[in-house]
């Protein structure tokens, strides 16, 4: 309003309406940012299709707590085009280097395919980077899925913790399982690896104790 | 807490909504659609010293030390935030990974005078 009326905390001319809407509008922008330690706003180049983005949320909502001052990360797979059939994928997640050092709980999401004839056994290998020209590989955990339709497997935080990439690669291994046990030979598809039933993984974050680097670096 | 309006001058919390439509902000930030960029503003006379906007048992301690020391403190009181609510955001990352976090402190839910 000009010189005429006065900031009633500092005295000096209030700002015109305008100019205090752009004011208040580039403080919310450093507040945002500063409280997410970020620098600038994060420049989204493959956002995850809506209605996966809708599905995993909805599975989410469903009695999830996050942890205290921490965070909740859904991160969405995508897979490698080598992959002959989906029983053997390579399911490949980008992570933050603080999100993957402070996991503390880690699932799995996949969605079996109604077309499921028998019991599917699955293990999940994690593969890390190379050493000596080998690659290397941890299995994390094995499951027996009876049913079709999403399923979350809890696979140990350790295993998925630390490395310096920030791109972690999980492989699928998994065979048709007959009632006593036998493998059966087993349709091209069971498992839903893309498109909007792909696989996500739901993570749990720590907040950055103080003391959590002296810790790694004892 | 007072709210203020145009013709208050003494401490008081200024209401700003606050829509990330508006930052060009909505296609990374999912929910909340916006929230209270809430600041104080105003005048904090001494006889207001201490008074938090909500509980008034640190005002009257301050004010019966006024009473009994110098009526005219050399200090200044400043109009502060007395409470805040963190803010729960749901947000994509640079990975394009959702992220779920609940920003303490993030809204000024009252002012008093310090």
């Amino acid at each position: 309003q000009g010189a005429r009326s006065v900031c009633p905390s500092c005295g000096g001319p209030t700002l015109a309406p305008q100019a205090e809407r752009a004011l208040v509008l580039e403080l919310a922008k450093q507040q945002i940012l500063e409280r997410l330690h970020l620098t600038s706003r994060p420049r989204i180049t493959n956002p995850p299709p809506q209605a996966a983005l809708t599905r995993a949320l909805r599975r989410l909502q469903q009695g999830s707590v996050a942890p205290a001052n921490g965070e909740e990360v859904i991160s969405f797979a995508t897979t490698t085009d080598s992959s002959t059939s989906t029983c053997s994928s390579m399911l490949i997640f980008q992570l933050s280097t603080a999100q993957s050092h402070h996991l503390h709980h880690a699932r799995l999401w996949l969605h079996v395919l109604p077309t499921l004839p028998g019991t599917l056994y699955l293990r999940i290998f994690r593969w890390g980077p190379r050493r000596r020209h080998r690659v290397s590989r941890a299995l994390l955990a094995e499951h027996q899925m009876t049913t079709p339709g999403w399923h979350a497997l809890t696979l140990p935080s350790s295993g998925l913790r630390g490395e310096e990439s920030r791109v972690l690669k999980l492989q699928l291994h998994c065979r048709l399982l007959e009632g006593n046990g036998t493998t059966i030979p087993q349709p091209r598809r069971l498992l839903d690896t893309a498109g909007d039933q792909r696989p996500f993984l739901e993570l749990k974050i720590q907040p950055n104790e103080p003391g959590t680097g002296r810790a790694r670096r004892r | 807490t007072l709210t203020c309006e145009p013709e208050t001058p003494l401490c008081c919390r200024r209401d700003y909504y606050v829509d990330f439509q508006e930052l060009g902000w909505q296609d990374w930030i999912l929910q909340p659609e916006g929230y209270q960029l809430n600041y104080c503003s105003g005048q904090c006379p001494p006889h207001l010293a201490g008074s938090p906007g909500i509980a008034a048992s640190f005002h009257s301690a301050v004010f019966s030390l006024l009473k009994a020391n110098n009526p005219w403190p050399l200090g200044t009181s400043c109009c502060v935030p007395t409470a805040r609510s963190p803010l729960s955001l749901l947000y994509l990352d640079r990975n394009g990974n959702v992220v779920k976090t609940d920003v303490p402190d993030m809204v000024v839910e009252a002012c008093g005078c310090s």
